[in-house]
């Protein structure tokens, strides 16, 4: 249960959708959808979840990038320090991932701040995962980069998602 | 080397820090009166959550780690 939120949130669907609202001009508009789709792709593989990206309308995961007072009750804070944040699963904003555009994302680039890194974190939280103390989890609360083209889901992370959705039955 | 003081700027941070990530509200009551006060508990809170030495006190360590880039999304559970 350390994995889950105090309440257990979780889907109660595995055909989660998700939108990309609006765009970073830090990278391209392939970049942050490749970004978006290779971190969902991280959960989807070792879980039943599966995702389905929309283009209009409210998705279950909604995914935009804004600054300093951006829409809810947490406003970001200016460059480093929050990166971004996401909500844990249920209606409305629920469930939305946010990421703070006073950070420099990039796509494969050490500089700044790898934006499919920290939006695999952040869509762990979308899922119903909270915080990991194990410094080596992608769901520690603090950014380490590592090269995205080997990455591999560490074992804390897969046992948290698992815990709460069970196996991927595909493989 | 004598341990510096944390700065007044460090002070802020880790208030705002121990508020955003670890559930630290105003002390009110008599819990205010009693025992280590609830920001100490709340730094040992976090040096325990980060595997540091557990002070409760604002060494450097715990101020370095405060200001490493991170998620938002707070550490404890309301």
């Amino acid at each position: 249960s350390r994995f889950t939120t105090f309440d257990n949130r979780k889907w109660q669907t595995n055909q989660v959708t998700y939108r990309i609202e609006n765009y970073t001009p830090d990278m391209s508009v392939a970049e942050v959808d490749n970004s978006i789709e290779r971190a969902l792709q991280v959960w989807a593989k070792v879980s039943p979840l599966r995702f389905t990206r929309i283009y209009s309308g409210t998705a279950d995961i909604m995914i935009s990038f804004g600054t300093r007072n951006h829409g809810d009750s947490y406003p970001f804070d200016g460059p480093d320090g929050t990166l971004a944040h996401a909500f844990s699963p249920g209606p409305d904003i629920e469930g939305d991932a946010h990421f703070d555009d006073d950070e420099y994302f990039t796509f494969s680039s050490t500089r700044g701040y790898n934006l499919f890194l920290v939006a695999a974190h952040e869509l762990g939280h979308s899922l119903g995962l909270s915080h990991s103390n194990d410094p080596g989890a992608l769901m520690y609360p603090v950014y380490s980069y590592t090269d995205p083209s080997t990455f591999s889901l560490p074992r804390d992370d897969v046992n948290g998602i698992q815990y709460i959705y069970g196996p991927n039955p595909d493989v | 080397l004598p341990i510096s003081p944390p700065t007044e700027e460090d002070e802020v941070l880790a208030e705002t820090y121990l508020k955003r990530f670890f559930n630290l509200t105003e002390e009110t009551g008599p819990t205010a009166r009693r025992g280590p006060s609830q920001r100490s508990r709340k730094v040992s809170e976090m040096q325990t959550f980060f595997g540091l030495q557990v002070t409760g006190t604002l060494d450097a360590e715990t101020v370095t780690m405060m200001k490493k880039p991170r998620c938002g999304v707070p550490d404890v559970q309301p």
